[in-house]
């Protein structure tokens, strides 16, 4: 089982 | 005022077929250097970046910035209807995107602009651990062969190869490329087969793809035309074991 991530935490990070 | 000229419409019609399965509205950014747009879609899975340098076209007039605020499915259905050797043309006049397809007819659409309210996102900086060039047509092959068996694509690199794999109910597919560059890592992540399938819509922008993969992080898939003169980029957010 897997699960679809956002780019959310990437976004915030930079 | 703002027009452009292009004597190749294929560019731009497989660009925002891509673009209009991933966002339903953009905004497209024009200033004298060229048109550029950032989009994020709806759920945050999938980020697109276009940049047209005004080099590209046969004539790009473009004396102060605009905002071309527009709906993709839209545009895509007008640019749909351009033949491979007509001439577009678009401009700006009162709240409208003109698009003029000139070939055997001249023929012109207006585009309603419509009202965006968030402003587009600036994409992030990621420090992938690796970076490779592969063939579009490549890419593109091992989605329809991963599509045989299962919704999700598995993506690894290593010093020698790049794979492309999956593992379904009623079998398994495995595509390797030997990439010939100089990586010293590895990484692997997972992907929605359906949201890659999106991106490599743009067909006619690169022979070649250039990838940044990590380890469940967002694939950085990047298409940049030989004359250097446009980019289409795209990021997709990983899919990770639960």
């Amino acid at each position: 089982q897997s699960r679809q991530t956002t780019l959310d935490n990437f976004f915030k990070k930079s | 005022m703002f027009k452009a000229e292009l004597s190749d419409p294929n560019i731009l019609k497989t660009s925002f077929d891509a673009i209009s399965s991933i966002v339903d509205e953009v905004q497209i950014q024009t200033d004298s250097e060229g048109i550029r747009l950032d989009a994020l879609d709806r759920s945050h899975i999938t980020f697109v970046h276009l940049e047209l340098n005004a080099g590209l076209f046969d004539e790009y007039v473009c004396d102060e910035p605009e905002k071309i605020n527009i709906d993709t499915d839209e545009l895509v259905k007008v640019l749909k209807r351009s033949k491979s050797d007509d001439r577009v043309i678009m401009s700006l006049s009162e709240g409208n995107l003109i698009i003029t397809f000139e070939g055997e007819a001249k023929r012109t659409f207006k585009i309603r602009l419509i009202d965006i309210e968030n402003e587009s996102p600036s994409p992030p900086e990621l420090d992938h651990p690796t970076k490779l060039e592969i063939p579009f047509a490549l890419l593109k092959d091992s989605i329809a062969d991963i599509d045989i068996f299962s919704d999700k694509i598995a993506l690894m690199v290593d010093k020698e190869y790049f794979k492309a794999s999956a593992e379904g109910e009623f079998g398994d597919a495995n595509i390797e490329y030997l990439h010939g560059e100089k990586i010293d890592s590895e990484a692997k992540s997972v992907f929605s087969l359906e949201k890659i399938r999106e991106m490599l819509k743009a067909d006619k922008f690169s022979d070649i793809a250039t990838i940044k993969l990590g380890d469940d992080m967002p694939l950085d898939l990047k298409l940049k035309m030989v004359s250097d003169e446009g980019e289409l980029s795209f990021l997709l957010a990983p899919r990770i074991e639960a």
